[in-house]
């Protein structure tokens, strides 16, 4: 039997809207520990890796290990019935072939009950090795979606440069190219609370080349934290990862685009 | 010219 509750619904329906642009369906592999899913888009250029920690549930049991295959675009559709403020259960038998999700208002005045059809997904897990990134910068998610958004206008492909004092977002196109700085906040400022800062760990001065329309993609978990933190090295994928208190995080990787 | 790579050219299958 797995189960699981949150109080505040809402957070699950912002994942779900975070990753099925980028991945039709997924396995949610349910352990003791918490709830894991990956998966790549159909192109195979991006990978989603999903984790949330049963210490982020108000309720989590999970007897024996669980996977359960979801369309999300169908479990996107139920969770659109939630109301803004529901609690929300997840409940499943260990070889059921449903599972039934559970919302209910702050009062109990409302109570509605969906049984999801769930998929048998072969899905190969890929293997993220722990990485020494060149550079790591944390800054608000609601300015990287907009640089995203507003550069995408003027070329399809972003070139990220970091160094120790700022982090430079270049495009070029047919109309002509651009680019946007965010220089490192001063460690001094005392004003504002840190997720409106920039913070730039920097190894050595590091550049790569991303597609921003899986950029683009990456940012509709902007929801989900005030900031985002981003990080490169050298001929590898580009880390965005935005983390949920102690729900746990949603990272995506780039495949970088490179020179011949 | 600039190349597309994919993902899993970086990350191994499990």
């Amino acid at each position: 039997m797995f189960e699981c509750a949150l109080i505040q619904g809402e957070l699950f329906r912002k994942l779900i809207a975070s990753v099925q642009d980028l991945v039709q369906d997924g396995n949610f592999m349910c352990d003791a520990n918490g709830i894991s899913l990956q998966g790549m888009d159909s192109s195979h250029v991006a990978l989603v890796a999903l984790a949330l920690k049963k210490e982020g549930f108000v309720e989590y049991r999970c007897d024996r290990d669980v996977t359960l295959g979801i369309n999300f675009a169908n479990l996107a559709k139920m969770l659109k019935c939630m109301g803004a403020k529901d609690r929300l259960s997840i409940r499943a038998q260990d070889e059921g072939d449903s599972a039934s999700f559970v919302f209910e208002s702050e009062d109990s005045s409302r109570v509605s009950n969906f049984e999801l059809k769930l998929m048998q997904i072969d899905q190969e897990q890929l293997g993220v090795p722990e990485t020494q990134y060149k550079a790591v910068i944390r800054m608000p998610s609601s300015e990287f979606q907009r640089i995203c958004k507003d550069l995408s206008a003027i070329g399809d492909t972003v070139s990220i440069s970091v160094t120790k004092e700022a982090v430079k977002f270049s495009v070029g196109g047919d109309i002509g190219s651009g680019d946007m700085s965010l220089r490192q906040s001063e460690s001094g400022d005392v004003d504002g609370d840190d997720s409106e800062k920039v913070m730039i760990e920097l190894e050595e001065p590091v550049q790569q080349n991303f597609a921003l329309r899986y950029l683009n993609n990456f940012t509709k978990a902007t929801a989900l934290s005030k900031t985002v933190t981003l990080s490169l090295g050298t001929d590898m994928p580009l880390v965005t990862e935005y983390k949920m208190d102690n729900l746990g995080s949603i990272r995506y990787y780039l495949a970088p685009k490179i020179d011949e | 010219r600039i190349i597309q790579n994919e993902i899993e050219t970086f990350f191994q299958f499990k």
